[in-house]
């Protein structure tokens, strides 16, 4: 554990705070994609079955925990609780993730997984965690076509996105820390490449979230 | 067993 990637789960935990208040206090899911957030549940539990295998500390265990249960939350508020349920519009978030985002990853999940291990090292439980590093990778997607159809981003929906992005960012820090500090370490060219392409799906949203708060001024999105 | 290394990440 190093200061990078404690502050980056911080700002996950953070982010997803930010949005059950959000929820909680408008009342509305309106710019919020309920996707995105299937799209982590279905990270979470494939990357994490490893809750059943193997403990790696009580601080990994309950974070694990917690990102399942809270998004399993999100989720819960945002299609199944009244008054939030009747303002949360289904053809805004329309995003096809099945075809574009859980199969493609499976697909490449299974090549890449079997060319690093091949047959006789083959693992479901390796192949739904590779599946869980390319899937969170683009799982922000929905979220972002979303905001771009509404374009006028709401105070706490900006936050919310704001610290998902940092999180991955302080991630990238870590690994780099990681590098540099620890003995016997092991570079995992899947999770790099998969991590910085997550981070630049979110540079065009710092980039008018930043502009935003500086001029102080509304949150909008160009054309 | 190598590959249990970025397991300890979240």
């Amino acid at each position: 554990m190093n200061i990078f990637r404690l502050a980056g789960d911080m700002s996950h935990v953070f982010s997803i705070l930010v949005l059950l208040l959000r929820l909680r206090v408008a009342k509305n899911a309106q710019g919020i994609s309920v996707r995105t957030h299937e799209l982590f549940l279905i990270v979470f539990l494939t990357r994490y079955l490893d809750l059943f295998t193997t403990f790696y500390s009580l601080y990994n265990s309950i974070m694990k925990i917690l990102y399942i249960v809270s998004t399993a939350s999100i989720i819960y508020t945002i299609k199944f609780q009244e008054p939030i349920k009747s303002t949360y519009d289904k053809s805004q978030d329309s995003f096809l993730y099945w075809q574009f985002a859980v199969a493609p990853c499976a697909v490449l999940a299974s090549v890449t997984h079997l060319i690093g291990s091949g047959i006789s090292g083959f693992s479901f439980i390796e192949l739904l965690w590779t599946f869980s590093i390319y899937l969170e990778s683009i799982a922000i997607l929905p979220q972002l076509i979303v905001l771009q159809r509404y374009r006028e981003v709401e105070n706490l929906t900006g936050n919310y996105i704001f610290f998902m992005g940092a999180y991955r960012f302080l991630y990238i820090l870590n690994w780099i820390y990681r590098a540099n500090f620890e003995a016997h370490y092991q570079h995992h060219w899947v999770v790099y490449i998969c991590g910085v392409l997550q981070t630049l799906l979110y540079v065009d949203f710092f980039y008018y979230y930043f502009k935003s708060k500086k001029s102080g001024g509304r949150f909008t999105l160009p054309t | 067993i190598d590959d249990l290394y970025f397991k300890d990440e979240l």
